[in-house]
Parts: structure tokens; C-alpha cells; sequence
């Protein structure tokens, strides 16, 4: 079961929204969206703690002026691409940092 | 985590990683390949996940190959609080990602992983395409604490990094730098290559045919292997592990 993961293309030329489209738009990877909304669910409330989501929100409500680019448009462009909430997509891109200890 | 740098018997430097973390069967399904590209050609590639615009493990050809390891020190709060008082401290995986896609030589992406304020303490390991350019970077927030390098002539030919400093002894309860050593000098320097560097980071504990339980090279955690090789970009290839 060790297989080789899918590989994408990500054109930098584009939009950061654009960036990760391709990806977005395969069918596996659409397939996958259901799941990924519970499994990012689980995966916040499990990892975050509650003191912190304020914080995101209000990260989440001016992102750009937290986040540099391109990161901030990309999150953007993956969250309008997948439907996954914004907020989760940055504490998914934050998880690791918090986690980091 | 574990990653290694080591260097062949001819001189290639290979880079070989286990993404080691919780939440294994999400993360595994998510796990993908990007390559980064500006006119069609690849700048930087890195293995990564669904949604995750950073990189904790990236390839920019011919030139370098960086992973991140975790670095077991303080808590999530003392983060939080960088990350809200230090306007300069960085995301661990975004400086990652902007050093593959702005440090064009070893040396300088080695200057810029080891003295960016960041808000997290980690390990940056570095490979290199040219002889002996293979380093473990111990980071606090700050700067870098130590940069332990590879140095083949006097017989280090390879550095390794779990998740404790590499000066201290691990813990008892996770020392998975000791098996991941032993793989190392039984492989061999003249036995190092893609396939090898596979192998170790596919090693784990057996007695007969029971795998063991314990914390090895290969373990629950593991979600997913890469090995790179920056002098070879097309080697780099990312396995999903299922141990």
C-alpha cells in the first residue's frame, strides 16, 4: 500500500487564488471534499485549543494584513474551491506551528 | 520525523524523510506532489497536503533540498504569543516555501533557515547538490542554535535528525536515532542511493515475524516518505506509508 502520491502542477505565473486549482478540480481529489470537511473538523477541535479560535477569526477577517503573500490568496482561492471554511484552512496551515513543541 | 543527509561513495548527496504526526488516515489521503512552476518550468517542488499552501519538505533543483522536523521544546501558547508579538517571526513552512523559492544557492538557503525569526522551534535538514553540503540547523525562535554539517573527509558522511537535539541523548522511550544509525553504517556509504535511503526509512523493529511496537524509523506515525537527491531533481518521489 506505500504508494507514490499524486503530483500536481502549480503555475506561480497565475493568480495566487489560481494557484491551486488544478488540484482542486481533480475528480479524486473532489471526491475526497466530504471527507476532508469531517476529517478537518475532528482534526481542529482535537488539535486547537477553544482560547484560540477568537484568534483565528479574527486573523481570518483581515487576512491579508496577517498573512504575506501568496499564501494569503492561496488559502483564499482553496477554500472557494473546496467549500471548506476559510477559518479551517488557516488552522490547518497554522496546525503545525501550534503544534510545533 | 526522521531525516537524513548523507553522501554516497561517488559524492551524490541524498536526502531521505518520514513525515512522522498525528491523524495518520487523513493526513495519508491528502498527501500530495506539487511543482512549482513560472514559464513552465519547475522552480521548486515540494511533497504536501491538501489545502496546505507551506512546505515542510521541498526540493528546488539543483541546488537544495530542505525538510523540517519538529523540535520537542516549550508549548503551543509560547507560539501563539510569538506569532501575535513578533511581527517578523515567520511560519515555519512558509519560510520554507519562500527560501525554495528565493535562496538559488546551498549556502544561502542554509543563512536564511538559520537566522529568520520564526515562531516555532524546529530542525532544518539541508542536502545539497555538491560534496559535503548536508546540515542539521537547530532553531529557536530567534536563530539558530547550532548548524551540525556533514563532514565526509573525517568520516561523517552523513547527519541525521528525529526530534531532539542531536548533542543530547534522546529520550529512552523514543530513540529512534540509534536504529536509524544502525541502518545507516550497516547500508554503508558505498550501499547509499534512492533505494537504500527507501529501505532505512522503511526499517522497523521485528522479533521473527511480530512487528514490534516501539519507536522506530518506521512508525504508527509515519504518514509519508520522500527521498531527494538535489543533483538528481527527478529522483524525488513521495511514498504514502501505511505502517
Amino acid at each position: 500500500r506505500d504508494v507514490p502520491v499524486k503530483r500536481y502542477v502549480v503555475n506561480l505565473d497565475a493568480a495566487p487564488e489560481e494557484h491551486f486549482l488544478p488540484m482542486c478540480q481533480d475528480p479524486d481529489i473532489l471526491e475526497l471534499i466530504p471527507m476532508l470537511k469531517k476529517d478537518a473538523k475532528d482534526m481542529i477541535t482535537s488539535l486547537v485549543p477553544e482560547e484560540v479560535l477568537p484568534l483565528v477569526d479574527i486573523l481570518t477577517a483581515d487576512l491579508d494584513q496577517y498573512l504575506p503573500q501568496p499564501f494569503a490568496g492561496e488559502m483564499r482561492g482553496i477554500a472557494n474551491c473546496t467549500g471548506i471554511d476559510l477559518g479551517e484552512i488557516v488552522i490547518l496551515n497554522l496546525a503545525y506551528d501550534l503544534t510545533a513543541f | 520525523c526522521t531525516s537524513i543527509v548523507a553522501q554516497d561513495a561517488k559524492g551524490t548527496i541524498w536526502h531521505g524523510r518520514n513525515l512522522d504526526y498525528g491523524f495518520g488516515d487523513f493526513l495519508r489521503n491528502i498527501t500530495v506532489m506539487l511543482d512549482f512552476q513560472t514559464k513552465g518550468q519547475t522552480l521548486y517542488t515540494s511533497t504536501s497536503y491538501l489545502g496546505y499552501v507551506g512546505a515542510l519538505t521541498g526540493q528546488r533543483p539543483n541546488k537544495f533540498t530542505i525538510t523540517v522536523d519538529e523540535r520537542d521544546q516549550g508549548a503551543w501558547w509560547m507560539n501563539a504569543l510569538e506569532a501575535l508579538l513578533n511581527k517578523k517571526a515567520s511560519l515555519v513552512s512558509f519560510l520554507v516555501r519562500e527560501t525554495l523559492a528565493e535562496a538559488d544557492t546551498y549556502d544561502v538557503a542554509i543563512q536564511r533557515l538559520a537566522y529568520t525569526p520564526l515562531i516555532a522551534p524546529v530542525y532544518f535538514i539541508v542536502g545539497g547538490a555538491n560534496v559535503a553540503e548536508g546540515a542539521v540547523i537547530t532553531r529557536d525562535r530567534e536563530s539558530a542554535l547550532d548548524i551540525w554539517t556533514m563532514n565526509p573527509a573525517q568520516g561523517r558522511w552523513f547527519v541525521l535528525e528525529t526530534n531532539y537535539d542531536h548533542w543530547e541523548e534522546p529520550p529512552a522511550d523514543d530513540n529512534r536515532r540509534m536504529p536509524t544509525m544502525k541502518a545507516m553504517n550497516t547500508t554503508g556509504q558505498a550501499g547509499i542511493n534512492a533505494s537504500s535511503m527507501f529501505q532505512v526509512s522503511s526499517t522497523r523493529p521485528q522479533f521473527g515475524h511480530v512487528v514490534l511496537s516501539v519507536p522506530h524509523v518506521l512508525n504508527k506515525g509515519t504518514t509519508y516518505t520522500a527521498i531527494m537527491s538535489a543533483a538528481q531533481p527527478q529522483v524525488y518521489n513521495t511514498w504514502v506509508r501505511w505502517p
